[in-house]
């Protein structure tokens, strides 16, 4: 129990720190109140973006806090991967560069899995092998406008609706 | 494994019969608010997601159908996954006959058992519980946990 | 009491649903469980995009549901009209065409009290008469790097920090 | 009335003097994550927000002195304001001299009691309970209220 747990803990905070930097730069790690009894303990997330302390993420900026734990939530797809993963619009709070940042890695995790992501930004779209763009007809129905294939050889290929 | 195609009908705000072709690789789906993104995500748990109702954005089964003047009846969501050379359907319907609404499952076309379908969604390996599908707030909501929360989080997960 | 709530909640209904309209075209209206015993009772939010039904805000989307309640805090400002406005990235979950409805309405405010806003957005930032742009020198100190002021003629001054 | 300047001396991300002068008109704020702008909302509500702490993002007043090493004791914002040909400066600092921390605050230069503050603030009809200053995840929370809840957030506004 005890242990299953803390080695669960210890591999997501592994993947964290890793994430985290790869995102940002910056430092970050997983807190545990109490080792000897993790069932009963808090956990809490700290981070040191660039140049700064290390502090809990409830002191940081709305978009420092997002980065941190949607780098805490890929740490948790990479405990136990996945085939498909599915995000929706979880780069709202960032700023330009770090909406790249995670458009360069869903990219590249895109090698080993199939990724679908919801996103209003330009600067993640543009790392996208396939963009479906979706629109209602003033009726409340919605339809399915465009679609970009990028073919195999890396030609993007536009067409209406249905891919032939 | 990877999801080929998703096929609604009425399932939502997509009335009628609307077919997503998805690709490997990385796909973005872009538009306005309200237009439907969202709703893409839910027709893929709404067949995949079989243990959480919670995680669809629906107070009743019957708001999955699409609304419209006379209500309709059915709703379904059929998704075309291949895994190496093997190819399935699978899809899930929501059947309203007035009084009561049925969920029922069909596996290339056949009807299926429920424990049948959960055998086959823990095959594909798809670790909802893991935030696999990542749905949108699940940031904020981390962000807003308690020390305790996220440590329970994480034994969910153990 | 009741008389004195039940007059603010109309004169906020009135301002929310004119607010609405003006931002998306589509009805909205605030709901109370019970006129009687006004004290006790609920208040929900509906709201109708254009071309839809009028449901309760919580079926609605992420974007939808921020515009409805961008729409009322506009309309709880209205009441208690203030000389100043801070408002801190209320564009966030709001697409392009949204964003701009909203760069638009707070420019018009502007002319009766001074609106200072947060913003991430392009398609809000270009409706204003002045930009204040500030950065972090890579040590956690912020230094303001640039002002464009619109001067009395319309024209935009660039200048670095101060303006003199 | 307008907030005519806003001067900060170490107050948050804000170390050494820094002085943003502010014009009439719509005045928006850009810069990455984490670079200050909230702070400049939080040193606003700092001084005219006397009285409520939760505002401003902070679990003790220390918390407001920029961070460095060795820390520092003391930090203040000034706001020039101006209505109509009058002209005032109203200034808070929070002074940690290791036991206590204390917050002064100082009209046009001079100490001034809390009462004469919140009078003053008063008169400017700056109404913070009707948000008139809507800070980041404020949409969020009304988002998900309960309807008891915003029956009650109208009810503090009557
Ligand atoms: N059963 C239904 N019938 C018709 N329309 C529905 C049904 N259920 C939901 N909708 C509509 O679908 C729309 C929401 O779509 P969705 O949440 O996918 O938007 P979105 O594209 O994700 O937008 P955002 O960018 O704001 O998140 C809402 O306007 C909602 O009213
Ligand atoms: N006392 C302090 N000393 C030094 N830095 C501080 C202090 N208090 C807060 N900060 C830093 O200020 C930064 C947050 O600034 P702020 O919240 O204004 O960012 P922001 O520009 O609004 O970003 P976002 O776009 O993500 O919302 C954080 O990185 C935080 O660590
Ligand atoms: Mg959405
Ligand atoms: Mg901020």
């Amino acid at each position: 129990e005890k242990k299953t747990f803390l080695d669960l803990f210890d591999g997501i905070n592994k993947n964290f720190k890793e994430i985290y930097y790869r995102l940002t730069g910056g430092e970050a790690t997983l807190e545990i109140t109490s080792r000897d009894d993790p069932l009963n303990s808090e956990i809490y997330i700290k981070a040191m973006p660039k140049g700064k302390y290390m502090i809990k993420i409830d002191a940081l900026s709305g978009g420092e806090k997002s980065v941190a734990v949607l780098a805490l939530i890929l740490a948790f797809q990479n405990e136990k991967p996945s085939p498909v993963y599915y995000l929706d619009e979880v780069d709202m709070f960032l700023d330009g560069y770090n909406a790249e940042q995670v458009g360069k890695l869903f990219r590249e995790n895109s090698k080993k899995a199939q990724v679908i992501m919801v996103s209003l930004k330009k600067a993640v779209s543009k790392f996208a092998t396939n963009i479906i763009g979706v629109t209602t007809d003033g009726h409340g129905n919605t339809k399915i406008v465009e679609k970009y294939m990028e073919e195999d050889d890396g030609e993007k290929r536009d067409s209406q609706g249905d891919n032939k | 494994m990877i999801i080929e195609s998703i096929e609604m009908e009425n399932f939502k705000s997509y009335g009628k019969k609307v077919t997503v072709r998805l690709k490997d690789g990385f796909t973005v789906i872009i538009g306005p608010n309200g237009s439907g993104k969202s709703n893409l995500g839910d027709a893929m748990l709404f067949v995949l997601g079989a243990k959480s109702n919670k995680a669809i954005r629906v107070d009743r089964a019957a708001d999955f159908i699409h609304k419209s003047d006379p209500p309709l009846k059915r709703c379904s969501v059929t998704l075309t996954i291949s895994e190496g050379d093997k190819k399935y359907t699978l899809s899930r319907e929501i059947v309203n006959n007035g009084n009561e609404i049925k969920s029922n499952y069909y596996l290339n076309g056949k009807r299926a058992r429920y424990l049948d379908v959960l055998k086959l969604i823990d095959s594909f390996h798809i670790y909802l519980d893991s935030y696999s599908f990542v749905l949108q707030g699940d940031i904020n909501n981390i962000i807003k946990m308690s020390g305790a929360e996220r440590r329970k989080l994480i034994e969910s997960m153990a």
